[in-house]
C-alpha cells in the first residue's frame, strides 16, 4: 500500500540517517550541547502527524508567544552531508524550537512534520493520483500505525524518536499544550 | 502499491520543487550560466533508474576519466532553500557531472539515481519489511512506469527530467555510454 512504502521509505531514506547522528549534530552547536547536557534538551525528533494530513509550512507562531523558533541562526541545527544517490553533499538537518508555557518559562524540542503525510494529502487533492477522501483518511491511520511499529523496533529509532499525533486543526496554543505533554512523557 | 505512493512522493516532494527553479540556480553559478548559455550544460535531470534496484552512493569513476564530478566547490549546484514542514533551510541541490567521450571531449549533465528505488531496494533485504524478489522486480518497473507518465504530463516536469533506465550492474564505460547516447536523444 501507499503508506507501506512512504513509511519504510521515510525509515530507510531519512531515520536511519539522522537519528543516530542527532547528539553529534546537537554537539556541534555551542548553544544546545550546554542545554543538553543541562538535560533541557532531549536528543529526539518530535514529529507531528496530522489526521487531515495538512502539513503547514511553518510550525511557528509569528508573535513567538507560543511555539516558535528563536533564533534562526542559532536554532536550526548544524547540517548533516550526505552523498545520496550521485547528489554531492545532500543536507539532512533539524530545526529546535522554543515552546513557552503559561507560566512564561522556556522549553525546548526538535520538531517537524512527518513528511510523507504530505504526499498522501496531496494525492488527495490531485486529482490524475486518484486518491479518494476516505482512501486519504485510511492511508493516513496505516502510516501512523507502520511508523509506530518501525520505530518502536528498529534500533536506530528507539529512544530517539517521537510521533506525537494531532488532528491537523489545532491553534497554536493547543499546539503547545500538546507539544508540553509530549516532552514531559519523553523524560 | 508502494511504488505508486514513491513515485507522487518523488513528483510532489522533490521534481515540482526542483525542476522550475533549475535554470535559476544554474544561472546562479558562474561556470555554468556560461556553458548553458553555450548550450554545453542542458537544463534538464537525467535521473538513473536500475533495474536492480541498487542504488550507488556516488556515481563518479575514481581516476577522473569517464564520468565524475571535475571541481568539488563547482559542480554542485547553488543550493535551494525551503522550509518544508517546520524544517527550517532544508536544502534541495542537484550536481553537475563531467562525462568524457572516446575523444576525449568534455559533455556535461545534471545527474542523480531516482532515490524512491532505494527503498524498494531496502525493502525487500529487510525481512519486517516483507517484499519478495518478484515483488521488487514488479515494484521497480511500476516505479519506472508511474514516474514516466507523472513527468511526461506534469507541466513543472515536461522538458526537464530525463528517465534512464539502467540494469544496475554497468561498469563506468558502460554508464558512460548511455549518458552520451541520452543527452544526444535530449537536445
Ligand atoms: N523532514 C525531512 N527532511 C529531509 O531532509 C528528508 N529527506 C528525506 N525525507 C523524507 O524521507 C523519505 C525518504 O526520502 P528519499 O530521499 O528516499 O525520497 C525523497 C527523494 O527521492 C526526493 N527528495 C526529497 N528531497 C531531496 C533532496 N534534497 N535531494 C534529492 N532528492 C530529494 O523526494 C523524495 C520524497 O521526499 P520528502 O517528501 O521530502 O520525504 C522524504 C521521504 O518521505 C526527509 N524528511
Amino acid at each position: 500500500s501507499v503508506a507501506h512504502g512512504l513509511a519504510w521509505s521515510y525509515y530507510f531514506g531519512y531515520l536511519k540517517i539522522v537519528l543516530p547522528e542527532l547528539i553529534n549534530q546537537i554537539n556541534e552547536s555551542e548553544k544546545w550541547s550546554n542545554l543538553f547536557i543541562g538535560g533541557e534538551l532531549l536528543p529526539k525528533v518530535f514529529a507531528l502527524i496530522p489526521k487531515t494530513g495538512f502539513m503547514v509550512g511553518e510550525i511557528c507562531d509569528d508573535r513567538k508567544q507560543m511555539i516558535y523558533v528563536d533564533d534562526e541562526e542559532e536554532d536550526v541545527l548544524p547540517p548533516l552531508f550526505m552523498e545520496r544517490g550521485g547528489v554531492k553533499k545532500r543536507v539532512y538537518r533539524n530545526t529546535v524550537y522554543t515552546i513557552k508555557d503559561q507560566d512564561g518559562r522556556e522549553h525546548y524540542a526538535i520538531m517537524e512534520y512527518v513528511t510523507p503525510v504530505d504526499t498522501i494529502y496531496r494525492m488527495n487533492q490531485h486529482r490524475e493520483a486518484g486518491m479518494s477522501e476516505d482512501e486519504k483518511d485510511m492511508q493516513i491511520k496505516l502510516l501512523y500505525r507502520y511508523l509506530k511499529e518501525i520505530t518502536d523496533k528498529e534500533e536506530d529509532c528507539r529512544g530517539r524518536f517521537v510521533l506525537v499525533p494531532i488532528s491537523g486543526k489545532e491553534k497554536h496554543h493547543e499546539l503547545r499544550d500538546i507539544m508540553l505533554d509530549a516532552l514531559e512523557k519523553a523524560r
